[in-house]
């Protein structure tokens, strides 16, 4: 663990706490794409599966329940809770074309050529386009609240800062792992907008 | 860490 690497991780949990206080809050997910968010818990669903098969640290398997137990509330509060606020029109982004390609390329390029390995590797591509939708409806809409906008920067931030902690890593312990780095800088690029 | 990947990380 680095320092890159834990100011990652609790930017990423910031970005998700904030989001889903701001619906509960508020009441209302007017200008949160529900298709991004379906994304999300699609991704920490395919990267968490070793949950149920090997334990790292309380605070790798702590923090994996959070992200996943967040991602699946906020899911609920936008398509049932809520429901009446989602701004369906605006959230039109077509997510089939975001993860046929992303299952496809995580069936070719990937580590290892087992299940848990080829569902890391889609959780891994599927992430870094994730917010696509997002970033869709804003366009659409013409306007982002300023919540929202705290919401992108903080998970544009978490990635960014895993960059440097897989320079750390390289520089320190000679690990480094191409397919998230190429993703997390894809995933890093398109927040700068 | 297992194969390849970087499992130990989020």
């Amino acid at each position: 663990m680095n320092v890159f690497r834990l100011t990652g991780d609790l930017s990423h949990l910031a970005a998700i706490i904030i989001l889903l206080l701001k619906i509960w809050k508020t009441r209302s997910c007017a200008g949160i794409s529900g298709k991004s968010q379906i994304l999300f818990a699609l991704v920490f669903t395919t990267r968490y599966l070793d949950l149920l098969t090997s334990f790292i640290s309380l605070y790798n398997t702590s923090m994996k329940v959070i992200y996943i137990g967040c991602s699946y509330a906020t899911v609920y509060l936008i398509y049932m809770k809520f429901r009446a606020t989602y701004d369906g029109n605006h959230d039109s982004f077509r997510v089939e074309f975001l993860v046929v390609p992303v299952g496809g390329l995580a069936v070719l390029i990937n580590h290892d050529f087992s299940p848990l390995e080829i569902l890391w590797t889609f959780s891994i591509y599927l992430e870094s386009v994730a917010i696509l939708p997002q970033l869709f409806m804003i366009s659409k809409t013409g306007e982002a609240e300023t919540i929202t906008t705290h919401y992108l920067f903080c998970l544009g931030l978490y990635r960014a800062l895993y960059l440097f902690n897989w320079i750390w890593r390289y520089y320190f312990e000679g690990f480094f792992d191409m397919i998230a780095i190429v993703a997390g800088v894809v995933q890093t690029v398109l927040y700068c907008d | 860490c297992p194969l390849g990947g970087s499992k130990d990380e989020l």
